[in-house]
């Protein structure tokens, strides 16, 4: 994997726990 | 940018770092925005550091340069398809964390000054790319508060 891969995969990860959390509110929370 | 905004962030994100690292200020007291962020931060802190470890082993995070460099990449790749909200404003504190916790690994004690860095590199970043979706969505008291709120 290339520098560039590994840091677009830590972008992607990102992101999807950002819009996931966007859309249910964390554990322990509520 | 305002100073306003921007010294406003660079608290919150500095006292976020301070609770990740468990080292508070003695005597400060924390904006309601600065509970909440700690709370709902520190809830994915773990699924952050668990699904982004593999990768930043690829990493050597040993200055506050290679972390900034890091940091940036990584934040404009993030945003890069203009999608902007506050579970994603929420992970550039929580991968702020996750890099002054590897510095710290890699250098065994942390410069305070590393600590403030980290935090105006967080602060440039939200506000200069988020500031503006940030007013429009309530502010940090309005809308991230209300949104992530104990209920």
């Amino acid at each position: 994997e290339s520098e560039e891969d590994l840091i677009q995969n830590l972008a992607r990860q990102l992101a999807q726990i950002g819009d996931s959390m966007e859309h249910s509110i964390p554990p322990g929370l509520v | 940018m305002t100073g306003c905004e921007f010294e406003f962030t660079r608290e919150l994100a500095q006292d976020y770092l301070q609770h990740v690292l468990r080292a508070p200020q003695p005597g400060s007291s924390p904006s309601e925005a600065s509970r909440v962020l700690r709370s709902v931060a520190s809830s994915v802190q773990n699924e952050v550091e668990r699904r982004l470890e593999p990768c930043l082993d690829n990493f050597n995070v040993a200055s506050v340069e290679t972390a900034r460099a890091i940091f940036s990449r990584v934040m404009e790749q993030e945003f890069g398809d203009g999608v902007v909200n506050w579970g994603r404003v929420v992970t550039v504190f929580a991968f702020g964390g996750v890099l002054t916790k590897r510095l710290l690994r890699e250098r065994a004690a942390l410069d305070p000054d590393a600590c403030k860095q980290i935090s105006h590199l967080i602060a440039e970043f939200v506000v200069s790319h988020t500031g503006e979706w940030i007013r429009q969505n309530g502010g940090w008291e309005h809308g991230f508060v209300k949104k992530f709120e104990p209920r």
